[in-house]
């Protein structure tokens, strides 16, 4: 059977069949994808429905949730105003030669479950840097190795935080190597539930070229 | 002329229920779901004449024609998939990343001459 394994396999785009080490759980917009694909009738399958992520609104047959294996830049408080200073880093090597990226899109979450109420919150700076040189294990990231990404400010609303970072998903995987991210929050008053970080995941379409070719002529 | 076989409603071309589970074929450590989709396929006699329901082409009629006149010479048209749907499948990758990849044309819904 092994070779008629091997052979489906690649029928499904996979080199080999894969052995994951641990079963992280399902991000729930995965799951909502896969289910409302599953209750879709038969009889309303265009063409290129697979080849499509309507979710988003990008052209993609492949979604991945890449979880991140970076690490906090300092055991204990950050220096000065920053609340918390983490490098970031998604393995995107999975991903096949025949895949197009269509979408990278960031997410920071928070397991706060409680809300202050208007007025009380104080704001909190966000900065997303990204790595274009690797510091030695455990010191701080060089500034000249750093481009700034986006900033934004923000009070604790929000379960969860995303940025669009397609264009920089991008360029690590045609131009540059890919070195990373660095997260900063920081808190002119304080660091108000900045424990209610949680963990950052990168959600990524692509297209393969394979799959998604132009279908055969249909009858 | 009859056929030499009786044709049964159930010899006609239609499709065959075909269920697929993967941990039948061992891979039910990496797929999270579904564990196994009806995927069925193409079974049956494309008899002269056609009837609409075949779904049959134009070539497949002239052939089943010359087919009745000279059986040993030329075949019956085939059975095959007309229509499929896609499917999806979540799965682990090597990173243990959580993948929603979708496949098109894994389901028979419709088959024809």
């Amino acid at each position: 059977l092994r070779l008629q394994e091997s052979l489906l396999l690649k029928s499904l785009g996979l080199s080999s069949k894969p052995s994951p080490r641990s079963h992280t759980p399902v991000p729930s917009v995965l799951w909502r994808i896969f289910q409302s694909r599953k209750t879709l009738p038969s009889t309303s399958n265009d063409p290129g429905a697979a080849c499509r992520v309507e979710e988003f609104n990008v052209p993609g047959n492949i979604i991945r949730v890449f979880t991140d294996q970076g690490h906090f830049i300092h055991h204990g408080q950050p220096p000065g105003l920053l609340c918390l200073q983490k490098r970031l880093y998604f393995n995107l090597s999975v991903l096949e030669e025949g895949e197009r990226l269509t979408m990278a899109q960031l997410e920071i979450k928070f397991s706060h479950n409680s809300y202050p109420s208007p007025g009380q919150g104080q704001g909190l700076d966000l900065r997303l840097y990204r790595s274009s040189r690797l510091p030695l294990q455990g010191t701080p990231a060089p500034e000249h190795g750093q481009k700034l990404l986006l900033e934004r400010s923000f009070e604790q609303l929000h379960k969860a935080l995303v940025f669009d970072l397609s264009g920089v998903a991008r360029d690590w995987r045609s131009h540059s190597r890919n070195l990373g991210l660095i997260l900063e929050i920081a808190g002119s008053s304080g660091c108000p539930g900045i424990n209610s970080f949680l963990d950052t995941s990168l959600l990524v379409v692509t297209l393969s070229q394979q799959q998604c070719r132009a279908s055969r002529r249909r009858r | 002329s009859a056929q030499s076989i009786p044709i049964t409603p159930s010899s006609l071309c239609r499709p065959r229920r075909l269920y697929i589970s993967f941990s039948d074929v061992g891979w039910e450590n990496w797929i999270i779901a579904p564990q196994g989709y009806l995927a069925n396929y193409c079974l049956g006699e494309c008899p002269f004449p056609l009837t609409a329901e075949l779904n049959s082409t134009n070539h497949a009629i002239l052939q089943t024609m010359v087919h009745s006149l000279d059986p040993e010479g030329t075949p019956q048209p085939c059975c095959v998939p007309v229509r499929l749907s896609p499917i999806s499948i979540l799965y682990y990758d090597n990173s243990d990343n959580v993948v929603l990849r979708h496949y098109e044309d894994m389901v028979v819904d419709e088959c024809g001459c």
